[in-house]
């Protein structure tokens, strides 16, 4: 563990955090993509199939549960709860998520470090979280009126991969045969895909005005 | 050499 590597997992720790006291204290979904959730779940649960079978630390066990628990109880949310669900914009919120998934499934079933299910399954969950933000971000496009809440979370979201690129920059300085292209590759292009709504949302904290992001 | 797994990552 490097700091670069927990500045990441707590700032994805705070990202999810910042999303269900949003949701659970306002009881509003408001501005949040509902398909963005669901892949997040997807990517979690295809990540922490062996969350039992190869345990690594007690921290690592229980972020996993966070990460678990947390997005598929905002999925519910989202779903089910009957006051939250009604302020979930389902006319904006289109993005054909699932149309992502099955050429990630596919590069994952090409390219991956080795070819068992479980190696298959973790770098399907690599590829489709490297896209999973692209719903939500359409939506912020469309509706144009980010509050505080959606845009940190948006914010933290891509900043936790940031740290992770600095963490893979350290672990390869510092480990012995450190080397994976897949997860550097995809984790970038992740971050990547955030560029500009890092431009915009620091440009709005920096003159000090509401978020706005361009039509 | 052990080669270290990324997957002790989150």
């Amino acid at each position: 563990m490097n700091i670069f590597r927990l500045a990441g997992d707590m700032t994805h720790l705070f990202s999810v955090l910042v999303l269900l006291l949003k949701i659970h204290t306002i009881k509003s979904c408001a501005g949040i993509s509902l398909k963005t959730q669901e892949l997040y779940a997807i990517v979690f649960a295809t990540r922490y199939l062996d969350i039992f079978t190869n345990y690594i630390s007690l921290y690592n066990t229980i972020m996993k549960l966070i990460f678990l628990g947390s997005s598929f109880s905002i999925v519910w949310y989202m779903r089910r709860h009957k006051i939250v669900r009604r302020s979930y914009d389902k006319d904006q919120d289109t993005f054909r998520h699932y149309f992502l998934m099955l050429p990630c499934l596919i590069l994952a079933l090409i390219i991956n470090e080795k070819f068992t299910f479980r190696e298959v399954m973790w770098t399907f969950s690599l590829y489709l979280e490297a896209v999973a933000i692209l719903p939500q971000l359409v939506l912020l496009q469309r509706t144009r009126n980010i509050d505080n809440l959606t845009g940190q979370y948006v914010f933290l979201l891509g900043a936790y991969r940031a740290f992770y690129i600095l963490n893979w920059i350290y672990r390869y300085f510092t480990e012995e045969h450190f080397v994976h292209w897949i997860t550097w590759i995809s984790g970038l292009v992740q971050t990547l895909l955030y560029a500009d709504f890092f431009y915009y949302y620091f440009q709005s904290w920096k003159n000090n005005v509401k978020l706005e992001l361009p039509a | 050499k052990v080669i270290v797994n990324i997957h002790d990552e989150l």
